[in-house]
Order: C-alpha cells, then structure tokens, then sequence
C-alpha cells in the first residue's frame, strides 16, 4: 500500500 | 492602496475556479511586483502558488505591500457576476477590510460595483527551495487534464515514468489498469501539442489522481503545463500564463 506524503517536510516554515 | 485594472476579467474568474476547490481561505499578497498567492490545501498534500505580474494590470498601482484575507469561494461568487469581457478593477484601501470590484462591460454602458468583507488569515508562508529536477516534461494541457480524468477510472493514483523516450502514465486498479504513453516528438507541426522533455535521470513516481484532476481546473489558463518531478520531492505542475504563473506542488505518494 503507497503512503501519501505531506510537503510539510520538503518546504520549510518562514 | 491597491488599484489594479484588469482588461480581461475573464482571467481572474478562471485563476478562481483554478484554485477555489483546492483551497478555502487565502491571502492575496499584493505588492509593487503584483498580486501573489500561496496556500497549501487542509490535508499538507499540495500547495498553489499563484503570481499576476503587475504587468498583466493597466493601471497597476500598490502604494503599500497588503495582505488581502479572501474566502475564495465566496470571491468566485462575486466574479460571477462579472461578464467573460468586462473590464475588472481591484481596489483596496492600506486598512484593507473590504475588496471592492468594479465591473464595466466593453461599451462602458454598464458599470457594477461589488465589496467583498475581507478576513485575518494567518497563513504560514513556506519557503520552496530552488530545485534542480530530473525530468521537465512539457505537453498539451488539454492533454494532461484529458489522462488524468481518463486514468482517474482506474485508480487513484497515477504512476509517471519518465525516459528520453516519452513520458508514462499508468493506472491500476480493482477493475484493471491503463496506461497512457507520450512519445516525446519535438518536430510536430503542431507546436502547442508537442511533448518535449528534459532528463538528466529517468524518473518514476506516484501521486494521487484526485490532486492532479483538480490543479487541470487550470487548463483554460495555459494550453501548454510542464510536470517537474525529482525522485521523493514534490511534483511541480505549472501553468505559465501572460504576465504570471500558477503553480501547483504534490507531495508523492511513496512505498509499496
């Protein structure tokens, strides 16, 4: 089974 | 102040319907540059990021860079009432509580004006790094919304292969699979049909159809977009258009 990932960790906060 | 002078009005209403399902609440950010948007959609799975070059405005005038809070569906509401070939204008003042639209029809015989209640939105803005990526596919736009929806039959997902040789989509699901095949051929009288790619490495990745469906609301804008993939980062989907771009970024789905 594939897994969605999030963008929160390839952008970073500013 | 802002004041910014639209000439065909029928843009902002489909940059609207482009982003209004992906995400509810949104700062336009308007500046001396022109008018920016970035937002993610609730779930962190993507991000738009929308520019309208001050170019794009005749007049455009932003004295002040401002943060215009908009509910976008209730936006895309107001735009409707605009004819596809009314002139809109934007005006906000520095203490921005209301966006007020002024629509002309092209005889100037009818004028309708409109102030859409602004909100505080705190958004967190992300830096987006600077990303070399292994492959740049370049092709129809119509063409990408048309496998997508097609491929959307299958599955939810979309496998993307990318070689020198085209570029792949393919589908599996319950029922079966499909896949759809773009030889890349540069030469085609029919330049704004052409599949082009750029590879430094063939890639293959995964991303939910239903993203990808929705960032396709975009086509009207663009009738060429370019898939920017990388293994394991976010695909890039741009539409460029006149005087600006929206982009669209997917976080992939990974495993088996």
């Amino acid at each position: 089974q594939q897994t969605q990932t999030t963008l929160d960790s390839f952008f970073d906060s500013t | 102040m802002l004041e910014a002078r639209l000439q065909t009005g029928a843009l902002l209403k489909k940059v609207l319907e482009a982003i209004k399902e992906l995400i509810t609440d949104a700062n336009f950010d308007c500046s001396d540059n022109g008018i920016a948007l970035q937002a993610m959609d609730n779930s962190h799975v993507a991000l738009v990021a929308l520019l309208l070059r001050h170019d794009g405005f005749e007049p455009y005038r932003c004295d002040r860079s401002l943060a215009l809070g908009v509910n976008l569906v209730s936006l895309s509401k107001v735009l409707r009432c605009a004819g596809n070939d009314d002139i809109i204008t934007l005006k906000a003042d520095d203490t921005a509580d209301v966006l007020s639209l002024t629509f002309e029809n092209t005889d100037n015989d009818r004028i309708s004006e409109y102030e859409l209640k602004l909100m505080d939105i705190d958004s967190e803005h992300l830096g987006i790094p600077d990303t070399t990526y292994e492959a740049v596919v370049q092709m129809s736009s119509a063409e990408f919304a048309r496998i997508c929806k097609d491929l959307q039959v299958l599955s939810d997902s979309v496998q993307i292969d990318v070689t020198k040789e085209g570029v792949k989509f393919g589908a599996k699901g319950e029922l079966g699979s499909g896949a759809v095949t773009l030889k890349q051929n540069g030469n085609v009288d029919k330049e704004e049909e052409a599949t082009l790619i750029e590879l430094q490495q063939n890639v293959s990745l995964n991303f939910s159809l239903k993203y990808l469906v929705n960032f396709t609301k975009a086509t009207p804008l663009a009738s060429r977009v370019s898939l920017s993939m990388s293994s394991e980062v976010p695909l890039l989907v741009e539409y460029k258009m006149e005087a600006g771009y929206i982009r669209y970024y997917l976080a992939p789905k990974i495993g088996e």
